[in-house]
């Protein structure tokens, strides 16, 4: 999966992938103090594809505000939701919207789903849905941060971390191993890292083709970027 | 309970001697002193506890400990100042230590103290209820768990009844065939006596092995014959009790809309138990009656839009809805409840529905409200405005995780009452036992009057319903306590309306108990008392903010004036032990149970241009 990292103030954004083993559980967003986990799996292509490379995309995520008793498991055929001792399901095939004293969504048939926890944080997760028959590719989902200001300055994961913002500075363009790919020198975090002017796509408004967002890639699963590496993010449940 | 066990590993150095329990019921009112002695014959300090149960419907009234000749007693404080004072035993917002939940219907009392060697102690604790006849029966639990064979181990109940004992059963979840002849049951027309006490050896569960096998529920039933439609007054020392159940009155037809959570927590054993209860019900119902049923999650569904006759056919077709019905989504209750009330208000006004009949709602949900209009005031004053005291509302709260402070209130403002369904094998049988309660109405808007010149202090007098196999009861105060001729009107609206004039004198005791004429005593007025108690706690809950302030403050005057341990006192003991914390007794509400399981969040304010921060694959 790729990571972005918008950054309106500087009209800029930043890059990354993240890969691992099929199945592996990222955490991506940990707020104690509010009370707020997300946590996604990967999962692989069907089979291991012409190119060799077996590429991963998220198709779970679990989401937490434990202060709250509010839990929902978001995978690439429903959406369970748990508040207040209560359990509901939604297919991803039914639009439908809840308004709870917690939790309010929003669900867009075979789409998007819209979450807004109350007074923590607001994210859309988007289903792609890919042709059933597909020989390598299978149904996968991203998640859109909306709106974090009201996460405390604790959050951290491999998305939370980058809600407080982030200072870097580019220099030393050249070019890179693909034309129209430049290569950079970003220091950040108090290191040198070399990266690549590319894009990434981002789909919201147009879940099927997306729009390209240029930005900088901070190759090796984001070294440099993301505090510690990538492996400090995994955790062993979805929840 | 554990009954004097001892928390030291050396078995042997404490002998408990003694465990009696003594219940004395005079016309529905119960004492029951439970007391027991234990000896340390060890060599050094050990510490010994006590450990009983008494039914959530009493209130403790005396306690205290006996060791080396001294006495210990308890006493009932207000609670907020024993709160302060004793603010190591007691921290805010929880019950302290002596008084736990202990299942359903008991809430157990716990206390230990250090006992020198070769000392004796005896604890006695006494606690006092109004029993409640439900489907036609007066129940006296008495719950008994010694942990050993004990030397001398007696139950004793005396229950004295002027109206006259119909019938009685005794006996008890432990009993074997050994022990069943040594329940001694002797009754007469307006006096039962029962006893229970089996020897040491005969407590073993084998010779010689350790253990008993008293360990359960001791239970005594019994009912009151009913000479007269107008019901029973009992005077005694300046107080008055009215009993007012007749026989033989046509039950009311009754419009009943069943309103069913089918919320996601709902899922697994709570909905298949629903199921079988309303399958069950639905077969109970009287041919006359009508009936709907409304499921909800966050939406809101009916089986037909307006109440159908209880007819073989209906019922074969609502059953068959019933076992659809399928769990899923959020909790409305809100919408719920106003559609039942719509479609009963619609009935009515067309018609549909017979004019001597009753209304009421049966809610049955296992949640709060987390989806609709989920603000609990605003729903209460919907629901309340709604119904506008035309109809019944009965909360059925399932489960732990039910916000039953909120169905409570809702059902008490609504002439209903609520009553939590416990998660177990025997949840269906507990929502059939519920309908069985109320599904025979007798009597509408009960009206009993007295002179106005002749009592004061009256408790409530008037009752939305009467229910078949239930019993009204009103006490007050004489003012007059020579009073030869006590006129009594009862009203009410039934099948046939009920309209009685009658007239009570004073029963002179020595006569009706020659032997035994004592025994009545201050037992009217306590049974005035907590009846009053009971009945301000319950306005405490609801009406303006004034009159339950006032509520609030009666109920506390009396609870300590009559040293009732109930939600508003505290019962302060004090250990013999210098330096060690008195100890607090409380009285547990179904809110404290439920307070626990509540949660809050915080969350922080940070300003700032919302970016987007994503993951994705491409």
């Amino acid at each position: 999966p790729h990571f972005m990292i918008e950054l309106p103030d500087k009209n800029d954004a930043l890059c990354f992938n993240i890969n691992d083993k099929p199945g592996t559980i990222f955490n991506l967003v940990r707020d104690p103090v509010s009370g707020i986990l997300v946590n996604g799996q990967i999962i692989g292509d069907k089979k291991i594809p012409p190119d060799g490379v077996i590429n991963t995309y998220f198709y779970r995520f679990g989401i937490t505000r434990w202060t709250l008793g509010v839990r929902l498991e978001v995978n690439t055929e429903f959406i369970t939701v748990y508040q207040g001792g209560e359990r509901i399901k939604l297919l991803w095939s039914a639009p439908s919207s809840l308004k709870g004293p917690n939790v309010d969504m929003v669900l867009t048939k075979d789409r998007s789903l819209m979450v807004t926890l109350k007074d923590s944080v607001k994210f859309v997760i988007l289903l792609h849905k890919v042709w059933e028959k597909h020989p390598y590719h299978r149904d996968y989902l991203g998640f859109y941060t909306l709106d974090s200001h009201l996460l405390s300055p604790s959050a951290h994961g491999l998305l939370g971390q980058f809600y407080h913002g982030i200072e870097y500075e580019v220099s030393d363009l050249h070019p890179g191993e693909v034309p129209g790919k430049p290569d950079a020198t970003m220091f950040v975090k108090g290191q040198q890292l070399n990266v690549t002017r590319g894009w990434q796509r981002d789909f919201r408004n147009d879940v099927k083709n997306g729009e390209n967002v240029p930005c900088w890639f901070i190759h090796n699963n984001g070294t440099g970027i993301i505090d510690g590496d990538a492996s400090d993010y995994i955790v062993s449940g979805l929840f | 309970a554990r009954l004097l066990q001892k928390r030291n590993a050396d078995v042997g150095t404490v002998e408990v001697h003694s465990f009696t329990v003594d219940c004395a019921v005079r016309s529905r009112f119960a004492r029951t002193i439970m007391t027991s002695t234990a000896i340390n014959k060890g060599n050094a300090a050990r510490e010994i506890s006590f450990e009983v149960e008494l039914p959530k419907t009493a209130f403790i009234s005396n306690f205290s400990m006996e060791i080396e000749e001294q006495v210990y007693v308890g006493q009932v404080k207000e609670k907020e100042k024993a709160k302060q004072q004793y603010d190591k035993a007691v921290s805010a917002g929880k019950t302290a230590g002596l008084v736990k939940a202990s299942g359903r219907k008991m809430e157990k009392f716990s206390v230990s103290v250090n006992i020198a060697s070769n000392s004796k102690v005896t604890f006695v604790l006494t606690y006092e209820e109004l029993l409640q006849r439900t489907l036609g029966q007066y129940e006296i639990v008495i719950r008994v768990k010694p942990k050993e064979p004990v030397q001398e181990f007696k139950i004793v109940s005396n229950i004295f009844e002027p109206q006259g004992i119909s019938y009685i059963d005794a006996h008890a979840t432990f009993l074997t065939n050994d022990l069943l002849p040594l329940v001694e049951k002797t009754v007469t027309d307006k006096k039962a006596h029962i006893s229970f006490s089996p020897t040491i050896e005969q407590q073993r569960k084998c010779p010689d092995c350790p253990g008993t096998i008293i360990d359960g529920d001791f239970i005594i039933k019994y009912d009151v014959n009913r000479d007269k439609n107008l019901g029973d007054i009992q005077i005694a020392n300046g107080y008055f009790v009215h009993f007012f159940a007749p026989k033989d009155l046509t039950r009311l037809p009754k419009n009943v809309v069943f309103v069913i959570d089918r919320s996601g927590s709902m899922s697994g054993t709570k909905m298949q138990q629903t199921r079988e209860a309303m399958i069950k019900i639905l077969e109970d119902l009287h041919p006359e009656d009508h009936f709907g049923i409304i499921q909800f999650d966050h939406s809101v569904d009916s089986w037909r839009n307006s109440l159908s006759l209880a007819t073989e056919e209906n019922i074969s077709e609502a059953m068959a809805y019933v076992k659809k019905i399928a769990e899923n989504g959020f909790t409305d209750i809100n919408a719920a409840v106003l559609k039942a009330v719509d479609m009963l208000v619609t009935d009515r006004k067309a018609k549909r529905l017979p004019e001597k009949s009753m209304d009421m709602i049966i809610l049955l949900t296992d949640g709060d409200p987390t989806s609709g209009e989920t603000r609990v005031p605003v729903i209460q004053q919907n629901v309340r405005n709604a119904i506008g005291g035309n109809m019944s509302l009965y909360g059925l709260g399932f489960g732990n995780d039910v916000d039953y402070g909120f169905l409570d209130v809702m059902s008490r403002e609504n002439k209903g009452l609520a009553r939590r369904i416990y998660t177990g094998a025997d949840a269906a049988l507990q929502l059939q036992g519920f309908y069985d309660e109320v599904s025979s109405p007798l009597l509408l808007d009960v009206d009993l009057r007295y002179p106005d010149n002749a009592v004061e202090s009256l408790t409530t007098n008037h009752f939305s319903q009467l229910f078949n196999g239930s019993e009204i009861i009103v006490a007050g105060r004489l003012t007059d306590n020579d009073i030869d001729n006590f006129p009594v009107e009862v009203y009410g609206q039934g099948f046939d309306d009920f309209s009685e004039i009658g007239q009570f004198s004073a029963v002179d005791w020595s006569v009706m108990y020659p032997e035994d004429d004592y025994i009545f005593g201050d037992f009217t007025e306590r049974l005035w008392a907590y009846l009053t108690i009971q009945q301000l706690l319950e306005k405490s809950k609801t009406g303006a903010a004034d009159e339950k302030a006032n509520a609030t403050a009666k109920a506390l005057d009396m609870s300590l004036q009559y040293s009732f341990v109930t939600p508003l006192t505290s019962m302060v003991v004090t250990k013999p032990e210098a330096d060690d914390s008195p100890m607090i007794a409380d009285k547990l509400t179904e809110e404290q149970r439920q307070q626990a399981e509540r949660s809050g969040g915080v969350s922080h304010y940070r300003p700032s241009t919302p970016p987007t921060y994503f993951v994705d694959g491409d």
